[in-house]
């Protein structure tokens, strides 16, 4: 389903300097497995899920999703594969501060031209699954941390996308609602989605089926 | 050096709707005193550090902060406590976009009217102590996750508080990296600071002297 071959990403960093974050990295996920991420802080897995979320571009390398390159794609290619595909759920939850909980979470919907009523209705049973239907119509910044994370895996997961990229999905959450969130995940796994979870969590890790390790930039 | 008498909190949702989060909450924490605060998403914790920060007021009771009242302050003397006596470590980091990594970090110092020199120096110098000094000059974009939260950390450490306050500081952290923050914790401990510590992490809370559980805004 996904194929990485010698992937290098740079970041410039001022004018004259560069990062080289991802080196040659090489990395095979087969469709429906459900596989954990991990490696210390700055190791680049925000870089590679940002990659394979088609995010982000790279410097040099192939990644092929479902057998399609996806190399110098124009803005709309990108956003035509990964609507059809991806659901990402970002380090930083990246929520609309001027739209509440439920719009949040049905704003994918939206994108697919779902009926307003249908939205809300089908919104709110994902906000439910997070444990947080009481909080449809709060905004963002009338959320916790741990709140605010939750919503934004509810809006990754709404259109039951074939490939969920989670960005250190539990990171803001207390043991308890963790093992209900990774409940959640091991539930959309077993329906056939491919599950990609970057975690520092060996807990979660633990739950995967397979953990692909970086270290500087390298799968190791 | 913090007793907490019968606090309340609400929050105003919509026109009509008031959510209760804190209720009659009772807590008093010594000087010197490493604590940590545990509870579910949603139980209060950020709400609760706010007011001890003095970056929120409440609703009833009272918050003495070295036998002093906090109610009712005026900005300036919410500044003034604010700045001689705490420093801060952000749930979600809360860095100034338009200023590079060092820059955040001496900000403090900057407020109090320490030379530019110096501050960049001293800055430098707890870049290090987080393992950052190579990324000093890295704007908050350019930073990982990870990387936001140490910055933060740092600049919270740097006019060595008699208090600190810090949500969740290693939430985005590597075990390893996770460690040597907690170690930078302690050693700030052992030489005076009052250390209160949001935490998700039991490893963290087990490094704590004594662990406040937070349940539905109640201390249990
Ligand atoms: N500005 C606000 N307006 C309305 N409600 C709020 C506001 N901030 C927080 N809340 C609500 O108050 C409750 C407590 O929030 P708080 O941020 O203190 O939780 P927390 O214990 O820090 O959670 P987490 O572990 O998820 O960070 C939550 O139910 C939240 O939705
Ligand atoms: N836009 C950018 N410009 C420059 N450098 C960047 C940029 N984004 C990330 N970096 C750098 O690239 C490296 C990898 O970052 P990345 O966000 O992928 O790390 P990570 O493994 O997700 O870390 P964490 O666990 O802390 O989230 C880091 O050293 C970071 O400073
Ligand atoms: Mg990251
Ligand atoms: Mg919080």
């Amino acid at each position: 389903m996904i194929d990485l071959k010698s992937i290098n990403k740079y970041y410039s960093i001022g004018k004259d300097h560069k990062l080289h974050v991802l080196k040659n990295l090489e990395a095979k996920i087969y469709e429906g497995e459900l596989v954990s991420i991990m490696g210390s802080s700055g190791s680049g897995k925000s870089t590679l899920l940002n990659i394979l979320g088609i995010l982000d571009d790279y410097d040099s390398g192939e990644y092929y999703l479902n057998d399609t390159l996806m190399k110098n794609l124009s803005a709309s290619q990108s956003a035509f594969y990964r609507n059809r595909f991806i659901g990402f759920v970002f380090q930083s939850f990246n929520l609309l501060a001027f739209k509440n909980a439920w719009e949040n979470v049905a704003l994918p919907l939206y994108y697919q031209k779902v009926s307003r009523s249908q939205r809300q209705k089908i919104a709110l049973e994902y906000l439910d699954k997070v444990g947080l239907r009481e909080w449809a119509n709060h905004s963002p910044n009338e959320l916790s941390g741990g709140q605010k994370q939750r919503v934004a895996l509810a809006r990754a997961l709404i259109t039951k996308p074939k490939i969920i990229l989670a960005d250190e999905p539990t990171g803001a959450l207390d043991s308890k609602t963790s093992d209900e969130v990774m409940n959640l995940f091991k539930q959309i796994h077993k329906e056939g989605a491919t599950v990609i979870i970057v975690t520092h969590d060996q807990e979660v890790a633990d739950v995967t089926e397979r953990i692909i390790r970086l270290k500087d930039g390298l799968v190791v």
